[in-house]
């Protein structure tokens, strides 16, 4: 028995022949240093309910992952950000949905977990909820990349609405193509969304695929 | 979608959870992500933080069920965790990570891959996109 942590950036359907050595290499660089940041922290006797929220906080900074910076756009071309928290040791829990302007999201659930009776706030009184509390916010520009920008005028302009099936949305920037429910209510496979860079330079392989 | 949970010194755990949602998606539409034992879990026995169709986790309700799997059924942390993903959550429709309170780990995936990584103050460390 002794400290345990894990972490991901998202599931779906990632096949090898999708991800560019380069863009494999920042993944696993940066889940390697989350990692090791989670791990000493733990190690200096500090919380789980600490360490989890400090890794989250990380992963959301980092524009590989649709979470924070490089979160992915509604049909609007809005972002709409959402994070919970959990204390195993109370049960104590904390929730936000629909934050566009909150740099860590998950730092305000844990505020709505210590800060307030409540469980779950969403939208404006989320927003006006980390306002209230001094949480750093950005304009909403800060978090829109441009690969995501791409992604969602692809997916506007094949009048589609996607799936929450593959792993565009649960994974660093690869492009590729992914299940999609046409807008006449019939699926449709492998829309090709893998053409330019990810916002983060790295290449994207042809074919790839993502939520 | 990210998600980090964890098992400290004194046995607690923790689980967190954060995403932007899907691309193209309504605007108004909420996920597992923050839902209460569908994307998030922690109790006195295990964390959970789940990643993939957020439709299908709800429905499943995930994270919850493999707390309860371990509270009820006195199931292992493994156990738990791959009843979940491979009898109740449909195939391809994704994934979560768990700690237990006694230090174990479980990293159990649906899809073709998951990028994750884990440590145990025992010195095991495991990095990882697919299977």
């Amino acid at each position: 028995m002794g400290w345990a942590l894990a972490l991901h950036g998202g599931a779906g359907r990632i096949s090898k022949s999708s991800i560019s050595p380069a863009a494999r290499e920042a993944s696993e660089t940066v889940l390697q240093e989350f990692l090791d940041a989670g791990c000493a922290a733990l190690s200096e006797g500090k919380s789980a309910l600490d360490v989890v929220e400090l890794v989250v906080r990380l992963l959301e900074n980092c524009p590989l992952f649709n979470a924070g910076v490089g979160a992915v756009l509604t049909q609007r071309g809005t972002v709409e950000m959402e994070a919970s928290i959990m204390d195993g040791a109370t049960r104590k829990s904390g929730a936000v949905s629909g934050v566009s302007t909150v740099v860590n999201p998950i730092s305000l659930a844990r505020l709505v977990m210590e800060k307030t009776p409540h469980v779950y706030l969403a939208f404006e009184g989320a927003e006006a909820f980390a306002k209230d509390q001094g949480v750093e916010t950005r304009d909403e520009s800060y978090f829109i990349t441009p690969g995501n920008k791409e992604r969602l005028a692809k997916a506007l302009e094949a009048g589609l609405v996607l799936l929450d099936h593959s792993v565009s949305t649960d994974g660093p920037e690869h492009g590729g193509s992914r299940e999609v429910l046409q807008a006449d209510g019939h699926s449709g496979r492998d829309y090709p969304y893998a053409n330019g860079h990810a916002a983060n330079g790295h290449p994207i392989a042809a074919g790839a695929e993502f939520e | 979608t990210v998600g980090c949970v964890a098992v400290d010194i004194n046995g607690h755990c923790a689980a967190a959870t954060s995403t932007g949602g899907l691309v193209n998606k309504m605007v108004g539409r909420i996920g597992d992500t923050p839902l209460i034992g569908a994307g998030t879990y922690a109790n006195e026995f295990c964390a959970v933080s789940t990643t993939g169709k957020g439709e299908e986790i709800i429905r499943c309700l995930c994270a919850k069920e493999v707390a309860s799997l371990m509270e009820y059924k006195y199931l292992p942390l493994k156990e738990a965790t791959d009843t979940v993903i491979w009898k109740k959550l449909g195939e391809g429709n994704g994934g979560l990570i768990a700690v237990s309170s006694t230090g174990e780990v479980a990293m159990t995936f649906n899809t073709l891959g998951m990028f994750r990584a884990c440590a145990t103050e025992d010195g095991h460390r495991q990095i990882g996109i697919w299977k």
